[in-house]
């Protein structure tokens, strides 16, 4: 007997205040966010699995430059970006993990590979890289994970801690 | 930080999570999306989780997997245990954020401490949801 199928995403921690939002910006969100359901929702609607759909939907969201993954990852201090993803299978707890990873697209699918490639669990570095080479994941350069407003959230951070005056701004911190 | 969570029609379940961290972090630096256990975890026996947030906090508390475990150990439904580890336990320890989480009955919780979470959602023969704060 089949179940009903069911999915959840979220675009992170890093909301802005209120203040902030406007009416604009927030319908920019809403339409993002439901773009992004939309390819782990097609997977389950076709009987597809559950893992399927996890990987479509964050692949969609790491496509999104209004989130902190993939494309629109938040820099750190040296003015790079270090994305981290992981995977998991609940039938068998299988699981795959990248962390401190650059270029490659989609960190998520770099994950899988480990999941799926390899007999570990979490790959760092010019490894895990090495892993998404092998699996003939999409890379880019630079430009392609450049955002101007987690370079200005970068700026004004830094700016921030010279002069003492570093606040705990959720929006800015976790972009 | 993004994630999702599922279940299919089959009763499988999965999670999955990927970050480009806090803006200025050290090189180097991870947080628990990738860790297993703390920001990502799928057990069809108890329930799958993505977490975003304070990810030092959330690595301390193995905040996915103390769901798993509160699920299996102590018979806690998913939102009772969910609800306590993030509206209660989180906070103990200054950590703040969320997570997505769905269980094997296909019961979903979307629990935060913070301000506010950009979130969608869907389950079968429904509408598709989207919402934020």
């Amino acid at each position: 007997m089949t179940k009903p199928f069911s999915i959840a995403i979220h675009g992170g921690a890093g909301v802005m205040p209120r203040r902030d939002m406007t009416p604009e910006r927030e319908a920019g969100y809403n339409v993002a966010l439901s773009r992004a359901l939309e390819p782990g929702k097609a997977v389950l609607s076709r009987g597809g699995s559950a893992l399927d759909a996890v990987t479509g939907a964050v692949a969609a969201l790491e496509d999104e430059p209004l989130f902190n993954a993939g494309r629109g990852a938040v820099f750190t201090r040296e003015g790079n970006q270090e994305m981290d993803a992981a995977i998991m299978d609940g039938r068998d707890r299988s699981a795959g993990a990248v962390a401190g990873v650059s270029t490659i697209r989609n960190p998520i699918h770099a994950a899988r590979a480990v999941m799926e490639r390899t007999e570990h669990v979490l790959m760092i570095g010019a490894g895990a890289v090495a892993i998404a080479r092998e699996a003939g994941l999409v890379f880019e350069d630079d430009r392609y994970f450049f955002t101007r407003d987690r370079w200005e959230a970068l700026q004004d951070t830094l700016r921030m801690e010279a002069s003492g005056t570093l606040d705990d701004d959720p929006s800015r911190r976790h972009g | 930080t993004v994630g999702a969570v599922a279940r299919d029609r089959q009763g499988n379940l999965a999670a999955a999570t990927s970050t480009g961290g806090m803006t200025a972090k050290r090189s180097g630096r991870v947080g628990d999306s990738p860790i297993i256990g703390a920001g990502t975890f799928a057990d069809n026996a108890t329930c799958a989780v993505s977490a975003t947030g304070d990810g030092e906090a959330f690595m301390r508390l193995l905040v996915a997997h103390e769901i798993d475990a509160r699920m299996r150990l102590a018979a806690a439904t998913l939102v009772q245990a969910a609800t306590a580890v993030v509206m209660s336990d989180l906070g103990v320890i200054g950590g703040s954020g969320g997570l997505i989480a769905v269980a094997g009955d296909g019961s979903m919780v979307l629990p935060f401490n913070s301000d506010g979470m950009y979130r969608a959602w869907c389950i079968e023969g429904r509408d598709p949801e989207t919402a934020i704060y």
